[in-house]
């Protein structure tokens, strides 16, 4: 369960302030599937940034399970970061020197988790990359190591998976199959955020939240298609 | 004018091979509008790079205005990319350290371009960035970021305009500008070839090519909405 109420993220810049997130209020249950939309610069990745306990608010309170999580150290928020949330990154942020298949091992290694190896390639096969796994990300075209991100973050199994963008780089089949991926692990009852710009892919969820200037514009249940 | 002739680039990674493209044949005319579609994976981003000069062909033949790339010294192929050639990449390229302002300048540095100040904000503010010119990468948002790239290969006003899925972080309307500027740029004569995965975005376009596989799957006529 996540709770959000009054949530504001400001940047200060020289002599100028930004102000991405500016009062963001809203629950989301375990279990939810759910789009968050809005025009580019709305603040939807710096609100994924909080959600993800990848960024800490300027104000404004986050409960997560009952925990506030503004008021956690750094270790402990690196503990729910890696027990219970799985994070797609907009940009991937994979790790140059490493091939998909280490990347993907990679927080399997840190959790010390056993036959890594093996849950590793399944989370690619399962994105359709298993002819890719000994490729560096610079010998993987844009969509695929959009997908390692993915398997990346589904690996360790988190109870919630936050994705910034997971199919923007992705031609139709393979959009659906993430979607059609998402859906599956949704089914089995982790919770689902995902950031998109297109409609035919938040079509899939029950819920679509539209982010504007740093506040929530409308919050609409969706029957999906 | 370009003329492609079974243009072919291998990859070699230990004992396996990976044909990207397995033999590219078309045309494209001056002012053209062309939009390249295909799967993840399928070969796209490899096709812009060698059309863009930025990668050579493991075989085949390239003619750029009557003149034989392949056979092109680095040096040679700089100048066509400078002179020509503006290249919005799929992963933006940016450099880290630099505002979007100097980002955008910084080609019309090296050319010693008189005005390049004026001409660089009247290049951010027709991507709709006016108010974010001294935010460096980290400070932008992903389409943000996308739209500084389209920007700085609009500046040097080149003849021909290479975009790898320009609008793959934008929402629908800052994706309608970006058209809207593209449609501008072909209307006074410039090629612009760009890929997607969006068939709206296509849509804008005069032709759409369909490759798969490393193999120009289709290639028919549109007529632009
Ligand atoms: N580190 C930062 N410093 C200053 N401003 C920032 C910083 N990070 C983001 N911003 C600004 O905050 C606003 C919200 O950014 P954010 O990345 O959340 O937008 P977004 O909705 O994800 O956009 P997109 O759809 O383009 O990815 C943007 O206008 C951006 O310029
Ligand atoms: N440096 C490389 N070494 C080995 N294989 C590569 C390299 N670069 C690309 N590939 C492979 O070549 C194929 C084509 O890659 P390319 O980037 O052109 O695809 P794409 O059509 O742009 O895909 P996307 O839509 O996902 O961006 C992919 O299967 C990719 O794994
Ligand atoms: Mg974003
Ligand atoms: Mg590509």
């Amino acid at each position: 369960m996540i709770t959000l109420r009054d949530i504001t993220k400001r940047y200060h810049m020289g002599e100028f302030e930004v102000h991405a997130l500016r009062g963001v209020s809203l629950d989301i249950h375990d279990g939810d599937f759910v789009a968050i939309m809005g025009p580019s610069g709305s603040g939807k990745s710096t609100l994924m940034n909080v959600l993800g306990c990848l960024d800490v608010p300027t104000s404004g309170s986050y409960l997560l399970d009952g925990i506030e999580v503004a008021g956690m150290s750094e270790d402990e928020l690196a503990t729910v970061r890696n027990r219970k949330i799985g994070f797609v990154f907009q940009s991937f942020n994979l790790l140059p020197r490493m091939s998909a298949i280490e990347q993907v091992e990679l927080p399997l290694s840190y959790a010390r988790t056993p036959n890594r190896r093996q849950l590793s390639m399944a989370a690619l096969e399962s994105v359709g990359l298993g002819q890719r796994m000994f490729h560096k990300p610079a010998e993987l075209s844009g969509g695929q190591q959009q997908r390692v991100a993915i398997a990346r973050a589904l690996v360790t199994q988190p109870s919630m998976i936050l994705a910034d963008e997971p199919t923007g780089n992705l031609d139709t089949q393979a959009s659906e199959e993430i979607m059609g991926l998402f859906t599956r692990l949704n089914e089995q009852g982790i919770t689902v955020i995902f950031v998109t710009h297109e409609p035919e892919i938040a079509a899939h969820t029950r819920r679509i939240l539209t982010i504007r200037d740093g506040l929530v514009q409308s919050d609409r249940a969706n029957t999906p298609v």
